[in-house]
């Protein structure tokens, strides 16, 4: 489902450049269940971007379905976001004006589900991921583990066919992160492509392929028996 | 050094009332070296805030030094704050329209540090957490674990007696969250006090006690042996 071909990208800051991706090129089967691995800084969160196509590589091509995403406009890349990739951002990236229900709401808005509809399904997403009695706080009225499921259950309500979660279980004690993981393995089980940043190997091991990134580079791949 | 008598944090939305923390009673001791774990959504942050001085219980006395914080006005606590106490916020905290060194710099611009050794001393912070490459970037410009890191510099590099570290490992690889330990077991070992609110079971056996924090009351104190 995505083939990346020698993607690089560069921060350029006046007249220093960060080189974040370093010629990457790695293929996911579409259903596949991977996870990216790497120390802090090593470039995870931009290759995520860029496979989430919310941002675009300096160089190289990411293909998605085999079309190549870089050929697409502004609209157009927003429209496959919003149809096919749900993203779960290290930093929630939550509306903070509007409470955690409507901020679930909102990708099906985009999608034109009819109201009645759209609550439904955000109720039940909110209460999948342990949510049903803070539907109407705000983000900051919420602990920081509460609007990393809320970005959770944002990401997963449009029923997209391909998950990316950036660190989902960061701030979560392990009975609610072991929660989420189930939530994921489920999705995998039902044909969606998963892919999943993060630095617990735990919660890498429930991935049949670690992706093991170095200073921008992909430094191993690392195939796990699943049983 | 902290003394908690009877504290009781509620929140209250409209008509609904949420109960953060029930009755809350403890002692942490001077150059302590304590943990605080529980789910996500226990009060663990709640709790934070109110020993940081950051926010006031509901009912009940936190005594800081033997002081009755409560008493004190809101520029008596700023300066407690500033003076004693390093806030490391699970959300990081950092102003994003300035550049990392000049938010590990803020502490000690409130403290009255001439500029050259603040310069020094920030760089020093930075460099020893890692980051003596990213000084220039915003907040923006560098990743999860850089800004978390960032944060950790700000809390320490004014020397407080007191550091109150928020999940300080939640998005960083084991070796960096490993160098970030051996930081606060060192600033432990010359004397200060750590608090540290994790749920990785190995950054809290750093401590000589965890804290177990359960639906907004003290379920059980560990008292660890140290080596
Ligand atoms: N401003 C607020 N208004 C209403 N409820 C709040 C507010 N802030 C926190 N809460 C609620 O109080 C409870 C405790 O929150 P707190 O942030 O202390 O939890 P926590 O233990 O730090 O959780 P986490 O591990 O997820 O960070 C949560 O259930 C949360 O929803
Ligand atoms: N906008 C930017 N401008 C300049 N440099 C940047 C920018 N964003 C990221 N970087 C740098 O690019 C590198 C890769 O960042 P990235 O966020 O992808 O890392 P990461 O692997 O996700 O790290 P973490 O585990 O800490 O979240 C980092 O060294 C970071 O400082
Ligand atoms: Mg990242
Ligand atoms: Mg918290």
């Amino acid at each position: 489902v995505f083939v990346a071909d020698r993607i690089s990208k560069v921060y350029t800051m006046g007249d220093v450049k960060v080189h974040a991706l370093r010629d990457i090129s790695f293929s996911i089967e579409s259903g596949e269940y991977a996870a990216i691995m790497g120390p802090s800084g090593s470039g995870k969160s931009t290759l995520m971007h860029i496979m989430g196509c919310l941002d675009r590589p300096t160089s190289g091509s990411l293909y998605l379905r085999g079309k190549d995403v870089s050929s697409l406009t502004d609209g157009e890349l927003a429209e496959i976001r919003n149809a096919e990739i749900g993203f779960v951002f290290q930093n929630f990236n939550l509306l903070p004006n509007i409470s955690i229900l409507e901020n679930v709401e909102l990708p099906m808005v985009y999608a034109g589900v009819p109201p009645k509809e759209r609550r439904e399904r955000a109720v039940r997403a909110l209460e999948m991921v342990g949510l049903g009695s803070r539907l109407h706080h705000k983000p900051s009225e919420v602990s920081g583990g509460q609007r990393q499921r809320a970005s959770i259950a944002r990401a997963v309500v449009n029923r997209p066919a391909i998950v990316l979660a950036d660190e989902p279980t960061g701030n979560l004690d392990s009975a609610t992160g072991a929660e989420i993981m189930e939530l994921f393995d489920e999705l995998n089980a039902k044909g969606n492509t998963i892919i999943l940043v993060t630095h617990e190997r735990e919660v890498a091991e429930h991935a049949s392929r670690i992706i093991h990134i170095l200073d921008g580079e992909i430094a191993r791949m690392e195939i796990r028996k699943t049983n």
